[in-house]
């Protein structure tokens, strides 16, 4: 059986509205690691990778491989039952076909109840490589949301370009066109603030803003945000959790024909 | 025109 509880409920509701406009069904798969989730968006051009491990939890016991089959919009409902502050307990069967949400209130004794029905979902995983990217940035969420927020004012596409000068997010629409660039920054009474550009070679790459914005939902879990880039291939965009645990995007680029 | 590609052309199944 699976039993995991989690000090804040504030955690998991953050990351199903970060991810439930991305994809609406899907497994989470729960073993002695913790609770993962890998789904692809409709178009297959967007994926959601999710590790929550085991030590996000306290306590948690998962005696065998469960996947817990789960329409992202029923989750939101019973989600917003729960107080952010609320101890959130998850609990299941071995072969189940309901998954058990408590919600407690440290301040009062107020227990709250809900199950959600289980669906069979037959979900294509992707093995995805540990990848050398040739350009890491490390930079503020909020940073992050606001260039792709303004620039999807502006065009459909935004290309991020990485050289030793910086990182430059340019896009080019009907009424004009919009950059920006940064560089490596270092604030050292504000961490969250610090912009770090890792480059082994430079990198130029367009991605559709729309997905984008959407991955931004995710800005309200971390203070930074990790994009990774090499030419020609997906660009991951990761808000990094306490105890290991990661919210992932991936995003194929846009690319001649 | 630009073309995404659907990401099995960059992972494979798992």
């Amino acid at each position: 059986m699976l039993e995991a509880r989690l000090e804040q409920a504030n955690l998991l509701k953050k990351v199903v509205d970060a991810i439930k406009d991305l994809v609406q069904d899907c497994n989470f798969d729960c073993n002695d690691s913790g609770i993962a989730l890998q789904a692809m968006d409709n178009s297959h051009v967007a994926l959601v990778s999710m590790m929550l491990k085991s030590e996000s939890f306290s306590p948690f016991r998962c005696d065998r491989n469960i996947a817990l089959g789960i329409n992202l919009g029923s989750l939101t409902k019973v989600l917003r039952c729960a107080q952010n502050e609320d101890i959130l307990t998850l609990k299941a069967e071995d072969a189940p076909d309901v998954v058990n949400l408590v919600f407690e209130s440290a301040e009062t004794d107020r227990i709250s109840e809900y199950d959600i029905k289980l669906m069979d979902i037959d979900q294509e995983h992707l093995g995805i490589p540990e990848t050398e990217y040739a350009a890491t940035i490390t930079m503020p969420s909020a940073e992050f949301q606001r260039i792709c927020r303004d620039l999807s004012a502006l065009s459909e596409s935004v290309s991020i370009e990485c050289s030793k000068e910086g990182v430059k997010f340019n896009c080019q629409g009907d009424i004009g066109s919009g950059s920006i660039h940064l560089r490596s920054h270092t604030n050292v009474d504000k961490p969250e603030l610090n912009v770090e550009i890792d480059l082994t070679e430079p990198v130029s790459l367009t991605f559709s803003l729309k997905y984008l914005v959407n991955f931004c939902k995710a800005s309200g879990l971390s203070n930074q945000v990790k994009l990774c880039l090499s030419n020609e291939v997906p660009l991951l965009v990761e808000y990094a959790l306490s105890n290991n645990s990661y919210l992932r995007f991936y995003l194929a680029p846009k690319i001649g024909d | 025109v630009l073309l995404q590609k659907n990401l099995k052309n960059y992972y494979i199944k798992a």
